[in-house]
This record gives C-alpha cells, sequence and structure tokens, in this order.
C-alpha cells in the first residue's frame, strides 16, 4: 500500500457540498462515490444530481433520512440514470420526481459491493485503490465538535447515524488516517473534510463500507 | 420541531462549549489528535444535531472474506 493516497490528487473528487438542514447524507455519499467512478474511467468530473436520489428513490425518505444500501439498491435495480445537478438542482428539501425521458443522458450503475471490513482496514485501504471513493456510514455524533485533526477518541463505532465518502487515507505520520469526505459545507472540519484515524474502526468507519461500478 | 428562541440558542451554545473544553482537555499531549470548537453547529443541542443532521440508516454488511486478497493496483 502506498504510505499516503488521495483520490482528490488524482482530479475525480467533485467540491465538498452542503446538505443544508436536508438529512440527505446518504445521498450525497451515494451520488459522490458514483461521480468519482464515473471520472475514474476517464469521463469528464461533474456534479450529479442529488435531488433526483432524494427525490425519486422511493425505498428511502429524502431529507427526512434513507440508507446508502437502499438508495445503491435502487439505482442498480432501476437502472436509474443519474443526471447533471444542472439539470435537477438541490434544493434542501423533498421534492416530487422528476422524470425524464429514456433518450436523456444521464449515468447508470453497473453494480455496487457493500462489505463490512472491521479489522481488516488494510484490505479496505485496498478496496479504495482499487474501486475508488468508498462511501461508509458512521457514528458522527461527535463530529458537531469537530474543527481539525484526527479523530481517534470520543466516537464509537455505536449506532451509525451519517454517511459521508472516503477519498483517500494518510499513513506518513505517527497516527495513520482516513480522509473522509462531508457534506456539511467547506466551512466545516478541514475544508470540509475529516481525519479519522484508521486500524481502530473509530467511529464504526469500517463497518459498513460500499463501492460503486459504472 | 423545537422552538428556536434565543434563550435556546444560548443554553445549546454554552453546553457546547463546556463541551469542548471537556473533549479538549482529555488527551492535550497527542498533538495530531482531533480538536473540537465552535462552529456551524454549536447553537444546537446535540439531540437537535442528531435529528437534523444525522439520517442515515445503519445496515448489516456481510463481512468482508478475508480470503479474498485483494492485489493492489497499479493506480499510476
Amino acid at each position: 500500500l502506498p504510505l499516503r493516497f488521495d483520490w482528490r490528487d488524482k482530479h475525480v473528487v467533485t467540491q465538498v457540498r452542503n446538505q443544508q438542514t436536508c438529512g440527505g447524507c446518504w445521498a450525497f455519499s451515494v451520488v459522490g462515490a458514483v461521480e468519482s467512478a464515473c471520472a475514474i474511467k476517464g469521463e469528464p468530473l461533474e456534479d450529479l444530481s442529488v435531488q433526483q436520489v432524494i427525490d425519486c428513490s422511493y425505498n428511502n425518505y429524502g431529507c427526512n433520512g434513507g440508507s446508502t444500501v437502499n438508495a445503491l439498491n435502487w439505482l442498480n435495480k432501476m437502472q436509474v440514470k443519474l443526471v447533471k445537478d444542472s439539470e435537477y438542482p438541490f434544493k434542501a428539501q423533498n421534492g416530487l420526481c422528476h422524470y425524464f425521458s429514456g433518450s436523456h443522458s444521464g449515468i447508470s450503475i453497473k453494480d455496487y459491493s457493500e462489505y463490512d471490513f472491521n479489522e481488516q482496514e488494510d484490505e479496505m485501504a485496498k478496496a479504495l485503490l482499487t474501486f475508488g471513493p468508498l462511501v461508509v456510514i458512521v457514528d458522527a455524533v461527535s463530529w458537531q465538535d469537530y474543527l481539525g485533526g484526527i479523530i481517534q477518541h470520543h466516537c464509537s463505532s455505536g449506532e451509525a447515524n451519517h454517511a459521508v465518502l472516503i477519498t483517500g487515507f494518510d499513513k506518513t505520520g505517527s497516527t495513520p488516517y482516513w480522509i473522509v469526505r462531508n457534506s456539511w459545507g467547506s466551512s466545516w472540519g478541514v475544508d470540509g473534510y475529516a481525519h479519522v484515524k484508521m486500524g481502530s474502526n473509530i467511529c464504526g468507519i469500517a463497518d459498513s463500507v460500499s463501492a460503486v461500478f459504472v | 420541531t423545537w422552538p428556536r428562541s434565543r434563550e435556546r440558542e444560548a443554553a445549546a451554545f454554552r453546553e457546547s462549549l463546556n463541551r469542548h473544553r471537556y473533549l479538549n482537555s482529555l488527551f492535550p499531549s497527542e498533538n495530531s489528535t482531533a480538536f473540537y470548537g465552535i462552529n456551524q453547529f454549536s447553537y444546537l443541542f446535540p439531540e437537535e444535531f442528531k435529528a437534523i443532521y444525522l439520517r442515515s440508516k445503519p445496515s448489516k454488511f456481510p463481512r468482508y472474506p478475508a480470503e479474498l486478497q485483494m492485489p493492489i493496483p497499479n493506480v499510476s
């Protein structure tokens, strides 16, 4: 494994977004993974519509909450074509699903995987290198007050409650950490990112890991 | 679902300040460890913060099969 790796360095990660007071983190993390998976395959890097996932994935609850598993299952089973964010912009509240004609361009996924990598975070790092940014669900209660540094205490692997996207890792220092993109705007944390210690399942980061294939 | 009043926000902010002091006091010698402080969420009580921002449902995933040792790709 390289000591440090970040998909942002390959210019395949979109900018940090802000879910505002919409409980749609599950949609932001899944759409972020699809955006990066496409760019890794050589497609242009562009924001895809989170609002489309919020409004249309019927097996979730929009801004009232949802699950990455249900969102990925819906995208895969329905072969949904994710349109550009500019065509179906985010409005931080639930709305009626907009339907597009079959000929309308969009991105659909081929498949996805989901594993528990607890106690196997090196394998998880290999998955990150192999498949691209990973969708994870963490216990983010203590992230309310986070300003920076490496999260390694006060973050149980209790009940997972927040979906985010791992874009890289850094093992060059005394404490190795995951580089985690959040959806609370770029003024939160480290330019919108959190650093979470690798190797101890901090915040439950390794328990629920998904990768997307396009 | 909470009435947003100035008193309530002030009480939440005070509670946040106390929480920051506590969280920052525990591992002062660890230079790279996380640090906590005032941000856009400091006017919310933890239960309000959780109710608005932590809405992802947990899921139980199959354990990654250790024998499936993944080769390290050349990502250059």
